[in-house]
Protein backbone atom coordinates (compact mmCIF):
# COMPACT_ATOMS: atom_id res chain seq x y z
CA UNK A 1 0.00 0.00 0.00
CA UNK A 2 1.91 3.19 -0.71
CA UNK A 3 2.16 5.63 1.74
CA UNK A 4 0.27 9.04 1.62
CA UNK A 5 1.04 11.86 2.89
CA UNK A 6 -2.70 12.96 3.67
CA UNK A 7 -3.59 9.95 5.88
CA UNK A 8 -1.28 11.40 8.31
CA UNK A 9 -2.95 11.71 12.40
CA UNK A 10 -2.40 15.68 12.62
CA UNK A 11 -4.39 15.79 15.65
CA UNK A 12 -1.76 13.56 17.23
CA UNK A 13 1.84 14.83 18.49
CA UNK A 14 4.34 12.98 16.85
CA UNK A 15 8.11 11.55 17.14
CA UNK A 16 11.57 13.19 15.18
CA UNK A 17 10.98 9.97 12.91
CA UNK A 18 7.74 10.27 12.80
CA UNK A 19 7.83 13.77 11.31
CA UNK A 20 10.95 13.04 8.89
CA UNK A 21 9.48 10.22 7.94
CA UNK A 22 5.89 12.12 7.05
CA UNK A 23 8.41 14.89 5.50
CA UNK A 24 9.95 12.00 2.96
CA UNK A 25 5.96 11.19 2.40
CA UNK A 26 5.05 14.43 1.11
CA UNK A 27 7.65 15.42 -0.68
CA UNK A 28 6.42 11.70 -2.97
CA UNK A 29 3.30 13.49 -2.72
CA UNK A 30 4.03 16.54 -4.32
CA UNK A 31 7.42 16.05 -6.49
CA UNK A 32 6.62 18.92 -8.30
CA UNK A 33 6.41 21.48 -5.66
CA UNK A 34 8.20 19.81 -2.34
CA UNK A 35 11.93 19.11 -2.04
CA UNK A 36 13.76 18.58 1.54
CA UNK A 37 16.87 19.98 2.26
CA UNK A 38 19.66 19.38 4.45
CA UNK A 39 21.08 22.20 5.98
CA UNK A 40 22.98 21.03 8.70
CA UNK A 41 23.27 18.77 11.79
CA UNK A 42 22.31 19.14 14.80
CA UNK A 43 24.64 18.91 18.29
CA UNK A 44 24.04 15.22 18.10
CA UNK A 45 24.13 15.07 15.01
CA UNK A 46 20.60 14.65 13.95
CA UNK A 47 20.02 16.10 10.33
CA UNK A 48 18.49 19.69 10.10
CA UNK A 49 15.57 19.24 7.69
CA UNK A 50 14.27 21.97 5.43
CA UNK A 51 11.05 21.71 3.16
CA UNK A 52 11.03 23.92 -0.18
CA UNK A 53 8.13 24.70 -1.71
CA UNK A 54 9.05 25.87 -5.11
CA UNK A 55 7.10 26.31 -8.18
CA UNK A 56 10.73 27.08 -10.47
CA UNK A 57 12.67 29.71 -11.00
CA UNK A 58 16.28 30.41 -9.33
CA UNK A 59 17.02 31.84 -5.84
CA UNK A 60 13.50 33.62 -6.29
CA UNK A 61 12.13 36.02 -3.08
CA UNK A 62 11.15 33.26 -0.20
CA UNK A 63 9.42 33.10 2.77
CA UNK A 64 11.25 31.65 5.64
CA UNK A 65 8.72 29.45 8.40
CA UNK A 66 10.33 27.28 11.50
CA UNK A 67 9.05 25.96 14.13
CA UNK A 68 10.02 24.29 17.18
CA UNK A 69 13.20 25.91 18.55
CA UNK A 70 12.01 25.76 21.64
CA UNK A 71 11.19 21.63 22.02
CA UNK A 72 9.20 21.56 24.37
CA UNK A 73 6.26 23.71 22.39
CA UNK A 74 5.14 21.02 20.37
CA UNK A 75 2.13 22.71 19.49
CA UNK A 76 4.51 24.34 17.52
CA UNK A 77 6.23 20.90 15.12
CA UNK A 78 2.54 20.27 15.19
CA UNK A 79 1.62 22.97 13.78
CA UNK A 80 4.49 23.05 11.08
CA UNK A 81 3.87 19.55 10.06
CA UNK A 82 -0.40 20.83 9.30
CA UNK A 83 1.34 23.56 7.52
CA UNK A 84 3.27 22.11 5.14
CA UNK A 85 0.25 19.92 4.33
CA UNK A 86 -1.56 22.61 4.10
CA UNK A 87 0.56 24.35 1.66
CA UNK A 88 1.00 22.04 -0.63
CA UNK A 89 -2.60 21.00 -0.39
CA UNK A 90 -3.31 24.27 -1.36
CA UNK A 91 -1.54 24.78 -4.41
CA UNK A 92 -3.57 25.28 -7.45
CA UNK A 93 -6.34 25.12 -5.44
CA UNK A 94 -6.41 28.16 -3.35
CA UNK A 95 -6.01 31.62 -5.24
CA UNK A 96 -3.75 32.87 -2.74
CA UNK A 97 -1.38 30.74 -2.01
CA UNK A 98 -0.76 29.34 -5.52
CA UNK A 99 -0.26 33.09 -6.36
CA UNK A 100 2.47 33.12 -3.94
CA UNK A 101 4.28 29.92 -5.09
CA UNK A 102 3.97 31.30 -8.47
CA UNK A 103 6.30 34.14 -7.76
CA UNK A 104 8.54 33.09 -4.14
CA UNK A 105 9.02 30.01 -2.31
CA UNK A 106 8.79 28.96 0.88
CA UNK A 107 11.06 27.24 3.43
CA UNK A 108 9.95 25.43 6.68
CA UNK A 109 11.81 23.83 8.71
CA UNK A 110 9.24 21.84 11.13
CA UNK A 111 11.72 20.44 14.34
CA UNK A 112 14.42 23.17 14.42
CA UNK A 113 15.73 21.81 17.21
CA UNK A 114 15.64 17.80 17.03
CA UNK A 115 18.10 17.32 19.54
CA UNK A 116 16.22 18.83 22.35
CA UNK A 117 12.73 17.54 20.41
CA UNK A 118 14.10 14.05 20.95
CA UNK A 119 14.58 14.61 24.75
CA UNK A 120 11.28 15.37 25.43
CA UNK A 121 10.15 12.18 24.09
CA UNK A 122 12.84 10.28 25.38
CA UNK A 123 14.00 11.56 28.96
CA UNK A 124 12.24 14.83 29.73
CA UNK A 125 9.04 16.37 28.28
CA UNK A 126 9.45 19.54 29.30
CA UNK A 127 13.30 20.60 27.77
CA UNK A 128 13.66 23.26 26.25
CA UNK A 129 16.50 23.76 25.21
CA UNK A 130 19.54 22.61 23.30
CA UNK A 131 21.63 19.56 24.30
CA UNK A 132 25.27 20.68 23.57
CA UNK A 133 27.51 20.09 26.46
CA UNK A 134 28.68 23.58 28.39
CA UNK A 135 32.54 22.92 29.24
CA UNK A 136 33.11 23.03 32.93
CA UNK A 137 29.19 23.20 34.02
CA UNK A 138 26.99 20.32 35.24
CA UNK A 139 23.68 21.99 33.16
CA UNK A 140 23.51 21.08 29.63
CA UNK A 141 21.97 22.90 26.33
CA UNK A 142 22.22 26.83 24.96
CA UNK A 143 18.16 28.28 24.67
CA UNK A 144 18.81 28.81 20.84
CA UNK A 145 16.85 32.20 20.61
CA UNK A 146 19.22 33.76 22.87
CA UNK A 147 21.88 32.59 20.51
CA UNK A 148 21.85 35.04 17.88
CA UNK A 149 24.23 37.76 16.92
CA UNK A 150 21.92 41.14 17.85
CA UNK A 151 22.17 42.23 21.24
CA UNK A 152 24.28 38.84 22.10
CA UNK A 153 24.55 38.26 25.38
CA UNK A 154 23.23 41.78 26.56
CA UNK A 155 20.11 42.35 29.32
CA UNK A 156 17.75 39.91 28.56
CA UNK A 157 19.61 36.52 28.22
CA UNK A 158 21.18 34.75 31.17
CA UNK A 159 25.26 34.05 31.38
CA UNK A 160 23.83 30.85 33.78
CA UNK A 161 24.62 27.58 31.99
CA UNK A 162 21.40 26.26 34.09
CA UNK A 163 19.17 28.74 32.96
CA UNK A 164 16.48 28.00 30.46
CA UNK A 165 17.60 31.59 28.70
CA UNK A 166 21.32 30.85 28.89
CA UNK A 167 22.21 32.71 25.14
CA UNK A 168 25.94 30.39 25.12
CA UNK A 169 29.51 30.62 24.70
CA UNK A 170 29.43 33.30 21.69
CA UNK A 171 27.02 33.68 18.96
CA UNK A 172 25.75 31.20 16.75
CA UNK A 173 27.59 28.84 19.15
CA UNK A 174 24.82 26.25 18.06
CA UNK A 175 24.66 24.42 14.96
CA UNK A 176 20.78 24.41 15.16
CA UNK A 177 21.08 28.21 14.86
CA UNK A 178 24.47 28.54 12.96
CA UNK A 179 23.00 26.19 10.13
CA UNK A 180 20.19 28.57 9.58
CA UNK A 181 22.22 31.95 9.62
CA UNK A 182 24.16 30.04 7.23
CA UNK A 183 21.33 29.14 5.15
CA UNK A 184 19.88 32.83 5.38
CA UNK A 185 23.06 34.50 4.33
CA UNK A 186 23.66 32.21 1.54
CA UNK A 187 20.14 32.61 0.17
CA UNK A 188 20.56 36.31 0.21
CA UNK A 189 16.61 36.44 -1.18
CA UNK A 190 14.75 35.58 2.08
CA UNK A 191 12.25 38.51 2.16
CA UNK A 192 9.73 37.30 5.08
CA UNK A 193 11.34 35.23 8.42
CA UNK A 194 8.04 34.00 10.78
CA UNK A 195 10.13 32.00 13.99
CA UNK A 196 6.86 30.16 15.53
CA UNK A 197 6.91 29.52 19.50
CA UNK A 198 4.14 28.90 22.00
CA UNK A 199 2.37 29.63 24.56
CA UNK A 200 1.32 33.08 24.96
CA UNK A 201 -0.99 34.16 22.08
CA UNK A 202 1.19 36.90 20.45
CA UNK A 203 2.62 38.17 17.40
CA UNK A 204 5.99 40.30 17.72
CA UNK A 205 7.84 42.19 15.79
CA UNK A 206 11.68 43.35 16.73
CA UNK A 207 13.26 44.37 18.68
CA UNK A 208 14.12 42.24 21.45
CA UNK A 209 17.50 43.54 22.88
CA UNK A 210 16.83 47.37 22.83
CA UNK A 211 13.89 49.80 22.89
CA UNK A 212 14.45 51.63 20.03
CA UNK A 213 11.44 51.09 17.38
CA UNK A 214 12.41 49.26 13.97
CA UNK A 215 12.42 51.89 11.30
CA UNK A 216 9.57 49.97 9.56
CA UNK A 217 7.43 50.10 12.72
CA UNK A 218 4.69 51.29 11.68
CA UNK A 219 4.05 48.84 8.84
CA UNK A 220 4.92 46.04 10.93
CA UNK A 221 1.89 47.05 13.79
CA UNK A 222 -0.38 47.58 11.22
CA UNK A 223 0.37 43.87 9.17
CA UNK A 224 0.00 42.28 13.41
CA UNK A 225 -2.98 43.69 13.32
CA UNK A 226 -4.17 42.14 10.12
CA UNK A 227 -2.59 39.10 10.53
CA UNK A 228 -4.40 38.87 14.67
CA UNK A 229 -7.71 40.04 13.09
CA UNK A 230 -7.71 37.00 10.46
CA UNK A 231 -6.85 34.64 13.11
CA UNK A 232 -9.22 35.80 15.48
CA UNK A 233 -11.68 35.15 12.62
CA UNK A 234 -11.76 31.54 13.43
CA UNK A 235 -12.27 30.59 17.18
CA UNK A 236 -12.09 34.28 18.68
CA UNK A 237 -8.47 33.53 20.31
CA UNK A 238 -7.58 36.65 21.57
CA UNK A 239 -3.96 37.97 20.56
CA UNK A 240 -1.92 40.80 21.35
CA UNK A 241 0.78 42.31 19.32
CA UNK A 242 3.83 44.88 19.01
CA UNK A 243 7.27 44.50 19.53
CA UNK A 244 8.83 42.25 21.91
CA UNK A 245 10.22 44.30 23.97
CA UNK A 246 7.58 46.19 24.62
CA UNK A 247 4.66 43.13 24.41
CA UNK A 248 6.53 40.73 26.80
CA UNK A 249 9.98 41.35 27.69
CA UNK A 250 13.93 42.31 27.01
CA UNK A 251 15.14 39.41 25.55
CA UNK A 252 18.86 39.86 23.56
CA UNK A 253 19.70 37.50 20.76
CA UNK A 254 16.61 36.75 19.66
CA UNK A 255 16.12 35.36 16.12
CA UNK A 256 13.90 37.90 14.39
CA UNK A 257 16.22 40.46 15.97
CA UNK A 258 19.23 39.02 14.01
CA UNK A 259 17.12 38.82 10.91
CA UNK A 260 15.67 41.82 11.09
CA UNK A 261 19.12 43.15 10.76
CA UNK A 262 19.89 41.36 8.02
CA UNK A 263 17.81 43.12 6.11
CA UNK A 264 14.72 41.00 6.38
CA UNK A 265 11.74 43.26 6.98
CA UNK A 266 8.71 41.15 7.27
CA UNK A 267 10.40 39.41 11.02
CA UNK A 268 7.83 38.18 13.18
CA UNK A 269 7.78 35.72 15.88
CA UNK A 270 4.54 33.64 16.92
CA UNK A 271 3.46 32.87 20.28
CA UNK A 272 0.69 30.12 19.98
CA UNK A 273 -2.42 29.55 21.89
CA UNK A 274 -2.95 28.11 25.32
CA UNK A 275 -7.05 28.99 25.19
CA UNK A 276 -7.07 25.53 27.47
CA UNK A 277 -4.74 26.95 30.56
CA UNK A 278 -2.64 23.77 29.70
CA UNK A 279 0.43 25.85 28.98
CA UNK A 280 3.29 22.93 26.95
CA UNK A 281 1.08 20.61 27.64
CA UNK A 282 -1.90 21.48 25.14
CA UNK A 283 -3.91 18.91 24.61
CA UNK A 284 -3.80 16.82 21.08
CA UNK A 285 -7.70 17.84 19.65
CA UNK A 286 -6.44 21.53 19.69
CA UNK A 287 -4.05 21.10 17.24
CA UNK A 288 -5.77 20.80 14.35
CA UNK A 289 -7.38 24.35 15.79
CA UNK A 290 -4.62 26.01 16.48
CA UNK A 291 -2.71 25.53 12.77
CA UNK A 292 -6.07 26.10 11.26
CA UNK A 293 -6.14 29.94 13.04
CA UNK A 294 -2.58 30.45 12.71
CA UNK A 295 -2.52 29.52 8.98
CA UNK A 296 -5.25 32.89 9.19
CA UNK A 297 -2.58 34.68 10.25
CA UNK A 298 0.47 33.03 8.34
CA UNK A 299 -1.37 34.00 4.99
CA UNK A 300 -1.73 37.25 5.84
CA UNK A 301 2.10 37.85 6.45
CA UNK A 302 2.80 35.95 3.21
CA UNK A 303 0.27 37.88 1.01
CA UNK A 304 1.32 41.37 2.22
CA UNK A 305 5.50 40.20 1.90
CA UNK A 306 4.65 39.34 -2.04
CA UNK A 307 2.32 42.25 -2.56
CA UNK A 308 5.00 45.14 -1.13
CA UNK A 309 8.43 43.32 -2.31
CA UNK A 310 11.33 45.36 -1.50
CA UNK B 1 12.80 9.25 32.39
CA UNK B 2 12.47 12.44 34.38
CA UNK B 3 8.91 12.64 35.92
CA UNK B 4 6.89 15.62 37.31
CA UNK B 5 4.88 13.31 39.76
CA UNK B 6 2.94 16.34 41.73
CA UNK B 7 4.44 18.96 40.25
CA UNK B 8 2.15 21.84 39.67
CA UNK B 9 1.93 24.90 37.54
CA UNK B 10 0.63 28.10 39.17
CA UNK B 11 -0.60 31.35 37.14
CA UNK B 12 0.11 33.65 39.66
CA UNK B 13 -0.55 37.46 39.13
CA UNK B 14 1.79 40.05 40.00
CA UNK B 15 -0.28 43.60 41.40
CA UNK B 16 3.31 45.60 41.29
CA UNK B 17 6.40 46.18 39.91
CA UNK B 18 7.84 44.96 43.88
CA UNK B 19 5.48 42.24 43.10
CA UNK B 20 6.90 41.26 39.52
CA UNK B 21 10.84 41.77 41.73
CA UNK B 22 9.94 39.11 44.09
CA UNK B 23 9.00 36.85 41.32
CA UNK B 24 12.21 37.30 39.84
CA UNK B 25 13.71 36.90 43.49
CA UNK B 26 12.18 33.10 43.59
CA UNK B 27 13.68 32.13 40.09
CA UNK B 28 16.82 33.09 41.37
CA UNK B 29 16.37 30.19 44.82
CA UNK B 30 18.15 27.67 42.56
CA UNK B 31 16.97 24.78 45.33
CA UNK B 32 13.26 25.42 44.52
CA UNK B 33 14.12 24.74 40.79
CA UNK B 34 11.34 26.59 39.81
CA UNK B 35 10.44 26.78 35.71
CA UNK B 36 8.94 29.78 34.72
CA UNK B 37 6.91 28.65 32.06
CA UNK B 38 5.46 32.45 31.39
CA UNK B 39 8.03 35.41 32.86
CA UNK B 40 6.44 38.09 35.12
CA UNK B 41 6.60 40.95 32.92
CA UNK B 42 3.81 43.47 33.74
CA UNK B 43 0.74 43.39 36.89
CA UNK B 44 -1.20 42.75 34.04
CA UNK B 45 0.36 39.90 32.57
CA UNK B 46 0.38 36.99 34.78
CA UNK B 47 3.39 34.36 35.10
CA UNK B 48 2.90 30.57 34.97
CA UNK B 49 5.62 28.47 37.34
CA UNK B 50 6.04 24.84 37.29
CA UNK B 51 6.62 24.46 40.70
CA UNK B 52 8.33 21.00 41.33
CA UNK B 53 6.24 18.93 44.21
CA UNK B 54 9.17 19.24 46.58
CA UNK B 55 9.27 23.05 46.48
CA UNK B 56 5.48 23.64 46.44
CA UNK B 57 5.19 24.43 50.25
CA UNK B 58 8.08 26.59 50.01
CA UNK B 59 6.99 28.49 47.20
CA UNK B 60 2.93 28.74 47.95
CA UNK B 61 4.61 30.10 51.39
CA UNK B 62 6.70 32.18 50.00
CA UNK B 63 3.76 33.70 47.77
CA UNK B 64 0.72 33.99 50.73
CA UNK B 65 3.92 35.59 52.78
CA UNK B 66 3.77 38.46 50.15
CA UNK B 67 0.35 38.69 49.03
CA UNK B 68 -0.08 37.37 45.42
CA UNK B 69 -2.89 36.20 44.51
CA UNK B 70 -2.69 32.92 42.50
CA UNK B 71 -4.52 29.94 41.59
CA UNK B 72 -3.51 26.28 40.18
CA UNK B 73 -3.15 25.75 36.38
CA UNK B 74 -2.56 22.40 36.54
CA UNK B 75 -3.17 20.13 39.95
CA UNK B 76 -0.39 17.52 38.52
CA UNK B 77 1.97 17.64 35.77
CA UNK B 78 2.38 14.10 35.65
CA UNK B 79 -1.31 13.18 34.57
CA UNK B 80 -1.40 15.32 31.81
CA UNK B 81 1.84 14.22 30.64
CA UNK B 82 0.31 10.23 31.09
CA UNK B 83 -2.53 11.28 29.20
CA UNK B 84 -0.60 12.91 26.20
CA UNK B 85 1.49 9.66 25.79
CA UNK B 86 -1.62 7.50 26.02
CA UNK B 87 -3.34 9.50 23.75
CA UNK B 88 0.03 9.38 20.75
CA UNK B 89 -0.16 5.73 21.50
CA UNK B 90 -3.76 4.86 20.48
CA UNK B 91 -2.85 7.35 17.41
CA UNK B 92 -0.15 5.21 16.66
CA UNK B 93 -2.00 1.95 16.83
Amino acid sequence: IKRSSSTFDFASYHTLDEIYDWMDVLVEDHPNLVSKIQIGQSYEKRPLYVLKFSTGGWNRPAIWLDTGIHSREWITQATGVWTANKIAEEYGQDRSVTAILDSMDIFLEIVTNPDGFAFTHSSNRLWRKTRSINAGSRCVGVDPNRNWDAGFGEAGASGNSCSETYHGPYPNSEPEVKSIVDFVKSHGNIKAFVSIHSYSQLLLYPYGYTETPVPDQQELHEVSAKAVAALSSLYGTKYKYGSIITTIYRASGGTIDWTYNQGIKYSFTFELRDTGRYGFLLPAKQIVPTAEETWLALKVIMEHTRDNMY
Amino acid sequence: EQLFVGDQVLRVTARSEEQIALLGVLGKREELQVDFWRHPVSPSHPADLRVPFPSLQAVKNFLDSHNFSYSIMIEDVQELLDEEKESMRRSRR
